[in-house]
């Protein structure tokens, strides 16, 4: 069976795209097969593993009816980890796909006929815009699990009531009551500011068990990695970006399954 | 003669909000008259300055055809500085607002009437959404200047090109030949990174003039305030946050002539 794994928050720079590529990249050195699709028209998902946006490659096709998922997967060059790539073009789905009462389903749909095939995955991973508009919906909406990013700073904790709302809008109103939360990931955790670690208690009174034990510190190596094409993993092993995110993996593993 | 900036990147978390309320707090300080307006469902800018977001107080009824904006302008409690606040339904332009050929200039026109008006201020701020939809291009539609805010990582600078392309596009494509770039921001410079220090050079080396010559280091202060509904130079006036926004208005305001 697939699980599938929406990495999303409409708050901003908040590390959806880090822990995205983190965790595929950690399942996937653990010999899970795992796709990773980038849904963001930033592409920072493609960038980040070294590979280019390119033309006619996305979802953009699929989503508005040209083509099926399994045509856009490509290879990353690393064992067990594919990716559906970003384009420019993906960011007129946002205004081309409403229209027909399903066009929060369009996601939802190529994947179900993607997790029946013979190639299908042991993990999607799909990387979200920093919005709660049509692509980030159509994640939810595909997605057995919710993840959510969380920045240790004050801004970042108003926007948390926002997207565990809209979690609950899509069950109750129907669109996709099998909706579950596999968790709030602290991230960007700076043990040097008073302000983090209010935000840490803060968050784990109010929600105790769905926050993850793993804190990931902020780490100026996961910043670097990206520019060289890197995943953590490759980039600096030892480093505590990427000692995090493989406890971080174990972690969301056995919540979801993927045991 | 109101002269109206929108500060924009579809980049999350590059300090869009902070610089907004940052800005027009330091020129309202300097005794010019200024309104924010709150573009972002998620409504930072309302909050970072103590204010609530509430239903109907927002753009999305002028926007969609319901009222003016001086009739949703809210005093902040601070002279010289007003405010449109966010709400939730701002999500909700959108999707509804594409479709008739006009809908990527409908803050255009309420800004036109506006500026007419007696209490027409010296400066309008927009604080956009991570986003080019349909939000963010109707503030940029309207705005007389982009300024674009950086922050100083790599993920970041990938995203540069798009937001001045997506000018460039709104120029030629005949929307709004008339939108000057007044400037990049460079923000959360951290010093102590390798990665810091080479994406200013690069930065500067490609766009010369128009980056700002201040830099707006980290500072724990600036995540502090909003949390406190405090702009910075409420919370903490001697701050290097506080001190750098000071030079940045000081900056932009004769690149715009708002001396
Ligand atoms: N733990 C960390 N420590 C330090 N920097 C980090 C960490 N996680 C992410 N970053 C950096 O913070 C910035 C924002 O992270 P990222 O791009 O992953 O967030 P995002 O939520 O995907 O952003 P967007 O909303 O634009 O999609 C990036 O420059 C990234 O390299
Ligand atoms: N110079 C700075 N030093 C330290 N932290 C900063 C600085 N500027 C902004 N921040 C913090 O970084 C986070 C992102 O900043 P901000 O919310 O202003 O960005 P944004 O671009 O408006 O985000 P979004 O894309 O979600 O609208 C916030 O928690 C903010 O407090
Ligand atoms: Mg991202
Ligand atoms: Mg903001």
């Amino acid at each position: 069976p697939t699980t599938v794994v929406a990495v999303a928050n409409q708050k901003g720079g908040v590390g959806k795209t880090t822990t995205s590529v983190s965790l595929a990249a950690a399942w996937a050195r653990l010999g899970k097969d795992v796709l990773l699709i980038d849904l963001d028209p930033q592409g920072n998902t493609t960038s980040g593993l070294g590979l280019e946006r390119a033309s006619g490659g996305s979802l953009y096709g699929p989503l508005t009816g040209e083509g099926d998922l399994a045509s856009r997967v490509v290879a990353t060059g690393r064992d067990h980890l594919s990716l559906v790539p970003s384009e420019r073009d993906l960011v007129a789905a946002e205004v081309e796909l409403p229209g027909d009462d399903e066009y929060l389903l369009r996601l939802r749909h190529l994947l179900a006929t993607y997790r029946e095939s013979e190639d299908a995955p042991d993990a999607v991973v799909i990387d979200c815009p920093p919005s709660s508009t049509v692509l980030s919906l159509n994640a939810l909406s595909a997605a057995d699990y919710l993840l959510v990013t969380l920045q240790c700073e004050y801004l970042a904790m108003e926007g948390l009531g926002e997207i565990l709302r809209l979690r609950e809008d899509l069950r109750s109103g129907g669109t996709h009551p099998g909706l579950e939360l596999a968790g709030i990931v602290l991230t960007m955790f700076d043990s040097r500011t008073r302000l983090a670690s209010q935000v840490v208690e803060e968050v784990r009174e109010h929600l105790g068990a769905s926050v993850f034990g793993t804190l990931i510190p902020r780490n100026v190596r996961l910043t670097e990695a990206p520019s060289f094409g890197q995943t953590i993993f490759e980039y600096d092993r030892s480093s505590n970006g990427a000692r995090a995110y493989a406890r971080l993996a174990e972690e969301v593993g056995s919540r979801i399954g993927l045991r």
